[in-house]
């Protein structure tokens, strides 16, 4: 059915407690 | 005769692009350093709107890595602004709105034809069409959660050290002074170092402030009644758990004071059209003590109207205020022992909670319903003191 528009792709996310994770590590390496 | 060629302007489709290494920027102009009192007069929410258009971009060229940087430059913005402004309710409000617009931005334009029954034709043409956001709006969803509580703890530290003084000492009925329990005149505030004493009206000026606030912020009206019935538990549960461990309080004049404060409390609810929210029905254990403290308490007749009166406070509450309870002068009686024992009696049957006082800390659990936008992205104009002057319209 060409009138079907195409299926999303999921676009995969950290949780928020990962994201801080991430986000303060990123802190510590930087001086 | 000169020829004017009018050049039609490209119709803005309402998207934003912008290169990648001026994310950063957008993040500092937008959110970490931006001041909401800049955005007096202008759409509420205008930093949700204008991130729902550059994501909008993002997803229209296909860019999968630009959606993701963005998405977690915002969401880390946010937690920085809110980390280094966590006492001011301002700003926790207007993180707490765009947050939540955000949120609902990505149902809205999402696809999910159960987010799209209300858009018009034009909304539906903004819609996403290479990503599915669902994860991003979880993280979202999670993040409101955490700025809500922030904005009810600062919202209670404000309210808390008022709520003694205004709703069981001050004396804003005149006259009733004389009828206070001999021994126990004035002592109000006397327990705090200088004048901290506040009358009702401090409660008050201060919870129409925080409601204007979120009103003008554009905070959604479900989030605002959750809010209010939040700080009425609070001032329910801080005033009752004082009355129980007062006896200076726990007389006939305090229970009308009381009442006339709580009267005048669900008159601020209908003024501010707040009544569904649910926060006088929070104030029920203190109306009934209120009004405990005013019916007699001799008879059992009176035993019987205080226990079908009292039904949302345990038996060991209500044994509590009859025990602590105190004669107004030499012609009022003290509550009998048999009195209280006929009440015990009575009330054997019920399956009240063993703790006497409230947990004051206790948190309804918060509900973010969807509320979407009737406003089309491509009305949205973006003010020049915001300095995106970077951002393209496309």
């Amino acid at each position: 059915n060409s009138q079907r528009p195409r299926p999303r792709v999921l676009l995969k996310a950290p949780t928020l407690a990962e994201m801080e994770e991430m986000n303060t590590s990123e802190e510590e390496e930087s001086p | 005769r000169q020829v004017t060629v009018q050049r039609k302007e490209k119709d803005f489709q309402g998207m934003l692009d912008y290169h990648r290494e001026d994310e950063a920027l957008l993040i500092r102009n937008l959110v970490t350093d931006l001041k909401p009192q800049m955005l007096t007069g202008s759409v509420p929410c205008l930093p949700a709107y204008i991130l729902y258009m550059c994501i909008r971009h993002a997803d229209y060229i296909n860019d999968d890595l630009k959606v993701h940087s963005l998405l977690t430059s915002t969401i880390n913005g946010i937690k920085k602004v809110l980390k280094k402004h966590n006492e001011d309710f301002e700003m926790t409000s207007f993180w707490l709105s765009n947050t939540c617009r955000l949120l609902h931005c990505l149902k809205q334009y999402s696809g999910d034809e159960g987010f799209m029954t209300q858009n018009t034709a034009k909304q539906n043409e903004h819609c996403l069409k290479n990503f599915d956001l669902t994860e991003y709006r979880q993280v979202l969803s999670d993040l409101s959660i955490q700025i809500y509580q922030q904005l009810i703890k600062i919202a209670e530290g404000v309210l808390q050290p008022m709520i003694v003084s205004a709703m069981l000492e001050n004396e804003s009925i005149q006259g009733l002074s004389g009828v206070k329990p001999t021994g126990y005149r004035k002592r109000s505030s006397s327990m705090v170092d200088g004048d901290n004493s506040y009358c009702l009206e401090a409660i008050i000026r201060q919870m129409n402030s925080f409601h204007t606030v979120m009103c003008d912020q554009g905070l959604d009206p479900e989030i605002i009644l959750q809010v209010f019935k939040q700080l009425f538990y609070m001032i329910n549960a801080v005033t009752l758990n004082n009355l129980l461990l007062r006896k200076d309080v726990c007389s006939w004049s305090t229970g009308m004071q009381l009442r006339y404060n709580i009267s005048q409390l669900e008159e601020w609810l209908r003024g501010r059209n707040l009544q569904q929210s649910g926060a006088v029905q929070t104030l029920e254990p203190l109306i009934q003590a209120a009004q405990l403290l005013q019916l007699k308490k001799k008879t059992p007749e009176d035993a019987e109207a205080i226990c079908s009166l009292c039904t949302s406070l345990s038996t060991q509450q209500i044994v509590k205020i009859l025990n602590l309870y105190t004669p107004v002068n030499e012609f009022e009686e003290r509550v009998t022992v048999a009195f209280i024992r006929t009440i015990q009696a009575q009330l054997q049957e019920r399956n009240d909670p063993q703790q006497l006082l409230l947990d004051s800390k206790h948190m309804f659990p918060v509900l973010f319903p969807f509320n979407p936008s009737l406003l089309t992205m491509d009305s949205i104009h973006i003010p020049a003191y915001l300095n995106l002057e970077f951002l393209n319209e496309v």
